[in-house]
């Protein structure tokens, strides 16, 4: 199964 | 005071098009530096960044005496930029804590000043810190052939394998009804640099992404003659459109990822 992934979850909050 | 003196409105145009659909509320982020936008998209699962440097040659003037945020619905600005000549030089100005941002177009003979006002918007909108890093491959190719590519694949399935090797970059999309293969050779060769494929690998990475995404973002494709993806396995693609004489225009897509 391929999920599609969240932008936020691979860039820390700034 | 914010005032920035773009000499050519077309560019303005280009990008606030290739953004609209996707984005349609944004900040503008204004300083001594130039003007920066980052924003997700409603599902959150792609960004864009868009860097205007103040020092480039594209703004005739550039004056920003305190940081301000200008938020702005795109759809908006795209209508007001509608009404500016391709060739008009284009004036954007705030005050210090603005409520409105001014447009001013300039014709090229002289001969036809406009000037609209829109209200500027509050949107709350969380800046992700985009980290500098080394990426696995580098494409670089033609914008227009990656826009033939995106559309061509998206008959067929809703995600673009790709899949980046030392002699160039495979795209497959699978779908129910067929499949479809784009081979895309490195070539270093042919006379014009924007015409050229190349790829700088330091490991092989095959990702998975929407190709929704991807044929949205190749609405930028106008803005520059060459496009650059980055990638490294697990993270997001970076597609990098150029701006000549201002900076550049980056959309970040999250991958597809087998859970």
């Amino acid at each position: 199964m391929i999920g599609q992934q969240k932008i936020y979850s691979f860039f820390r909050v700034a | 005071m914010f005032e920035a003196k773009m000499l050519q409105s077309s560019v303005l145009k280009k990008i606030i098009e290739s953004l609209k659909d996707l984005f349609s509320d944004a900040n503008f982020d204004c300083s001594s530096s130039g003007i920066t936008l980052q924003d997700m998209d409603s599902s959150h699962v792609a960004l864009c960044y868009l860097k205007l440097r103040s020092d480039e040659e594209g703004f005739e003037d550039y004056r920003c005496d305190r940081n301000i945020t200008l938020g702005v619905n795109l759809v908006l600005m795209s209508k007001i930029l509608k009404c500016a000549g391709n060739d008009d030089v284009i004036t954007l100005r705030a005050e210090d804590e603005p409520n409105i941002l001014t447009f001013i177009f300039d014709s090229k003979n002289g001969e036809r000043v406009s000037k609209y006002d829109i209200k500027l918007m509050e949107i709350d909108s969380e800046l992700l810190g985009i980290p500098d890093t080394e990426y696995s491959c580098v494409v670089k190719m033609p914008s227009h052939e990656f826009q033939r590519i995106c559309s061509n694949l998206s008959q067929l399935g809703d995600s673009v394998t790709v899949d980046c090797h030392k002699e160039g970059v495979d795209f497959k999309v699978a779908g129910e009804q067929g499949s479809g293969a784009i081979k895309l050779k490195q070539n270093t060769t042919v006379d014009k640099e924007e015409d050229q494929v190349s790829v700088e690998l330091n490991e092989a990475v095959t990702q998975s992404f929407a190709l929704k995404f991807l044929c949205a973002f190749t609405k930028a494709t106008s803005l520059s003659d060459t496009v650059s993806l980055s990638l490294t396995q697990d993270t997001p693609i970076v597609v990098e459109y150029p701006i000549a004489q201002h900076g550049y225009l980056r959309f970040y897509l999250a991958p597809k990822i087998e859970e």
